[in-house]
């Protein structure tokens, strides 16, 4: 689930 | 990292460094709207505040510092700088962003990635937020029907950072399993929707040569 939504973009 | 997003990250660097050259260089705030660039303090003011716990790229920490710096920076100068208050036009700057903030807030609250975290719900407000932010912008350009050269550059490419990011989803869409982001997607959508009209008139100005100002109807 949270690799679906990593903020790992600005 | 794929080469849209980094392009896009580039392009986001471009249109603060060509805003600064401006309003710090140029010491004028002319055509530049105070209330888009303060509501771009609040978006990055929000969406980076996991600054404090997130260290996952040294890539990201850094951009994250220099957005927040670099847009503090302008809302600074454009209210207290001396040259920068004189060529500011307030009146015109008037499009009320209580409209387009709160309404964001509202969405951030309802619709956002884990209903069980704040974070989460501030940063779903920081996307909806930056999706908008450019109005007051656009409405500036449009009562003064003339974009100055660099105002017109600094537009651009803030716009292209945006289109440069839903070709990144997209080729992330292609290659990551199971990847999806459905609210930055629809809000970069709507964010890069926002400015078709001007980049067709900025397209229309610059075929004749880089330095013509843009004209809006």
């Amino acid at each position: 689930e949270v690799a679906l939504h990593a903020h790992d973009e600005l | 990292m794929n080469i849209f997003r980094f392009l896009g990250d580039m392009s986001h660097i471009l249109s603060f460094l060509l805003l600064l050259h401006k309003i710090v260089g140029g010491k004028s705030a002319a055509g530049i709207s105070l209330r888009t660039a303060e509501m771009y303090a609040i978006v990055f003011c929000t969406r980076y505040i996991d600054l404090l716990w997130n260290f996952a790229s040294l890539y990201n920490y850094l951009l994250k510092l220099l957005f927040i710096g670099a847009s503090l920076t302008i809302v600074y100068f454009m209210r207290y700088g001396p040259s920068q208050k004189a060529t500011y036009n307030a009146d015109e700057d008037a499009f009320p962003v209580q409209y387009l903030i709160a309404p964001c807030a509202v969405l951030g609250v309802l619709i956002n990635q884990d209903h069980s975290s704040p974070f989460e719900m501030v940063w779903a407000f920081s996307i909806y937020l930056e999706a908008v932010a450019i109005l007051p912008q656009l409405f500036l350009l449009q009562k003064q029907g003339e974009v100055e050269n660099l105002t017109s550059h600094y537009v651009f490419a803030l716009g292209a950072y945006r289109a440069l990011y839903l070709l990144n989803w997209m080729f992330r869409f292609m290659t990551e399993p199971d990847y999806q982001q459905r609210i930055v997607w629809l809000s970069g959508l709507v964010q890069t929707a926002l400015y078709c009209d001007f980049f067709y008139h900025y397209y229309q100005s610059k075929k004749g040569g880089l330095n013509k100002s843009v004209k809006l109807p």
